[in-house]
């Protein structure tokens, strides 16, 4: 049965997409059967990896909101070999209404099932949720076990670390497994202190839950993503690499 | 009559409130009447400023969507002093239903003409705005006149950037006047090819309309935040506030 894990913050451009990417190819790596399913309408983490949104026929607004065929069916395999992914659409604006209109008392249920469906196929699904406070973020919240937080270095991004662990506590009522896996500092710029005031603020206030690994400001990063690869194979044995994998072997003990 | 910009791009974290923030103290510092306005449920405008989101009484959603208060009970003065703000309020997030459920012909009519009731007042109106793809950001859209899209020198946020402007074209149907008044290049690392291919792109395919100037990548902007203050508060002679400055005048020629 697959560990199913939202990668969330509200707040924007913290590397959840990047962290997505390159965690999910960091498992594979580490032999594990990893799927991606894209959940932002914007469907960033489908163009990242080159992957035309699911189109014409059924898209993932479909397969998790609709009629349409089961998500098995829309797995696309990408790099590294062994990594699937399930392309996002901007179809699922749709969902924002649908979600609101919904009882709610079921107004997930769907939705998970069906994403629950992959969990034999796979021992990780990782989930890419949009920013904002949208009702696709809560869907992503229902449906996985686990949220991993990418948390920027920056003052300015301390405000939706609030609101997120804010979220996750409330979405315990309507599913009780949820727990938060994992906060992952991202973009640190070693030269300054800022970053390191941040850091040391965050660890003191959530302690262990804090991944030890943080991941290093490096445009490699975004190098990787123009060529439309996750670091691992952009670039094997660079630190960039490296710590993502190292989130990869913290992630793997924390059961 | 004040100029309305809608600060605004679907990609996160690339300084849309960093940008709505300066730029609005720069047009200050250049003798202008500014007033910011924090369309973003999230309220991060309103966290940078340290303005207590409007609570209790009426919220800025009230004003906008509801029969609250108008707008200008809710300004509040910030520095440098001659600037002004309506704090935001996650109330603004029904906001969402309420725009999704209403007839497409008057859908932003309301929320327009409530803000526009300010535009007497003051020389400039900022409106910070979401990420994603949110009928706030819309809304933004329709209220404003004009359109500077602030755009971080990364691969992976050239998808918004297709994206915002595709919906300014649609809003032009809505709303006539709209025109994109500058692209904002961001969190330029000098140090990097890739930042400088990507400014490369990004002037080749839109030309004049991207701003001479280009923001620095810069702790000194996550200082100012942490302080509270706009960066020509926080460091009034640093070559960062002179980047805004920059902006400032380059807008000011731009009518
Ligand atoms: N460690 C890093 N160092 C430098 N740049 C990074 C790093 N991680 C991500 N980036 C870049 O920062 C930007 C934001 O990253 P990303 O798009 O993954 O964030 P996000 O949280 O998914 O954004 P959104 O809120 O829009 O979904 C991108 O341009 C990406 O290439
Ligand atoms: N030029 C810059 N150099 C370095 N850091 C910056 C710069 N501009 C903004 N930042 C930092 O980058 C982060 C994103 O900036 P900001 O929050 O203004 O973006 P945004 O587009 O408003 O994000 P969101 O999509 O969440 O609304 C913040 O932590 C901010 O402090
Ligand atoms: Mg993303
Ligand atoms: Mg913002």
């Amino acid at each position: 049965m697959a560990r199913i894990i939202a990668v969330i913050n509200h707040k924007g451009g913290v590397g959840k997409t990047t962290t997505a990417v390159n965690l999910a190819a960091a498992l594979v790596l580490a032999g594990k059967r990893v799927a991606l399913l894209d959940l932002d309408p914007r469907a960033d983490l489908t163009s990242y990896l080159g992957l035309v949104p699911a189109s014409g026929e059924d898209t993932i607004y479909e397969s998790l909101f609709g009629q349409g065929r089961p998500l098995q069916e829309l797995l696309r395999a990408t790099e590294p070999p062994g990594l699937f992914a399930v392309p996002g659409s901007t179809d699922l604006v749709g969902a924002e209404l649908l979600l609101m209109q919904a009882p709610a008392a079921r107004r997930f249920s769907g939705p998970t099932a069906r994403l629950r469906n992959l969990q034999e196929d796979f021992d990780f699904l990782l989930l890419d949720s949009p920013p904002g406070l949208q009702m696709l973020s809560l869907c992503a919240l229902s449906a996985a076990r686990e949220v991993i937080i990418p948390q920027q270095c920056s003052f300015l991004a301390l405000h939706g670390l609030r609101q997120i662990t804010e979220n996750i506590k409330r979405m315990r009522q309507v599913n009780s497994d949820l727990r938060l896996s994992g906060i992952l500092l991202t973009m640190q710029d070693r030269r300054t202190v800022h970053n390191r005031q941040v850091i040391e603020m965050v660890r003191q206030a959530f302690g262990q839950v804090v991944f030890r690994t943080v991941i290093p400001l490096s445009v490699r990063y975004q190098e990787a993503a123009a060529a439309g690869q996750p670091i691992c194979v952009y670039a094997p044995r660079a630190p960039q690499t490296e710590a993502y994998a190292a989130v990869a072997k913290e992630l793997l003990k924390r059961k």
